[in-house]
């Protein structure tokens, strides 16, 4: 039996909404180390993973590890169906081939509970070593999200580079390029507004413009975004969940044939 | 132009 009681509702609102158009189908893991899911995109190019530790539940029962394979489309459908300030409680029975999601409004005068279907789902869990990368960059969420938005109207690719200079997003298309160079800053008001650059050494990836807009669905989960970049490797594109844990997007970079 | 890699060809299956 489980049993997973979230009084910030909204946050599992918004992991949906994050990785939905990137992932169709995945199974939720549910495990003294918390709720969590890792799934690929359809053309093996991106792995999500997520973990929402169980201290972040206000109940979180499971006698026994569970994995719940789920259409996430269809969960978003349902968690739509969520205030913004619910309180969600997700329930299933062993053996059961059901998930159950409860909405309470915050004064606990509307109760709703949406039972979806779950699926069986066959999928690959890869391991992700622990990488010494060449370069980490943390800057605003909102800020990432709107050079990938700005660079994608101009080309397809974006060429991220970190040097000395400073962090360097880079597209060209038919209609010309584009730059934006983001220097470390930490003279600001509040933390999350800083760009912070830790380089041990130069890097440069290319990567798809579509993954990268696809990945910043996630923005608001997390004031801050960082990127963990290594020469040939995939990027590692983190959204802390405040006091929960993490979204972590891979992303296979491209590479010169 | 450079081609889209694979991110299973980057990780171990566990």
């Amino acid at each position: 039996m489980l049993e997973l009681r979230l009084v910030q509702g909204g946050l599992l609102k918004k992991v949906l909404e994050s990785i939905k158009d990137l992932v169709n189908d995945a199974n939720f893991d549910c495990s003294a180390t918390g709720f969590s899911l890792q799934a690929m995109d359809s053309s093996q190019v991106a792995v999500v993973a997520l973990l929402l530790r169980p201290e972040g539940f206000e109940r979180y029962w499971c006698d026994r590890n569970i994995s719940m394979g789920m259409n996430l489309n269809n969960m978003a459908k349902m968690l739509k169906c969520a205030g913004n300030d619910d309180i969600i409680t997700l329930k299933a029975e062993d053996g059961s081939d059901t998930v159950t999601f409860m909405f309470e409004s915050p004064t606990q005068d509307k109760i709703a509970d949406f039972e979806m279907k779950l699926m069986d789902i066959n999928s690959e869990r890869l391991g992700f070593p622990e990488a010494d990368y060449h370069a980490i960059v943390r800057m605003p969420s909102s800020e990432f999200a709107r050079i990938c938005k700005d660079l994608s109207s101009i080309g397809n690719t974006v060429v991220i580079s970190v040097t000395k200079e400073g962090v360097r997003f880079s597209t060209r298309g038919d209609i010309g390029t584009a730059n934006v160079v983001c220097r470390q800053n930490t003279a600001v008001d509040k933390p999350e507004e800083a760009t912070i650059i830790e380089m041990n050494e130069p890097v440069s990836l290319t990567f798809g413009l579509r993954y990268m807009n696809s990945l910043t669905k996630a923005t608001p989960l997390s004031n801050t975004v960082t990127l963990s970049l290594s020469s040939g490797l995939p990027a590692v594109v983190e959204y802390r969940i405040a006091e929960m844990g993490y979204i972590r997007f891979y992303l296979a970079p491209k590479i010169e044939e | 132009d450079p081609k889209q890699g694979n991110i299973m060809s980057f990780f171990k299956r566990v």
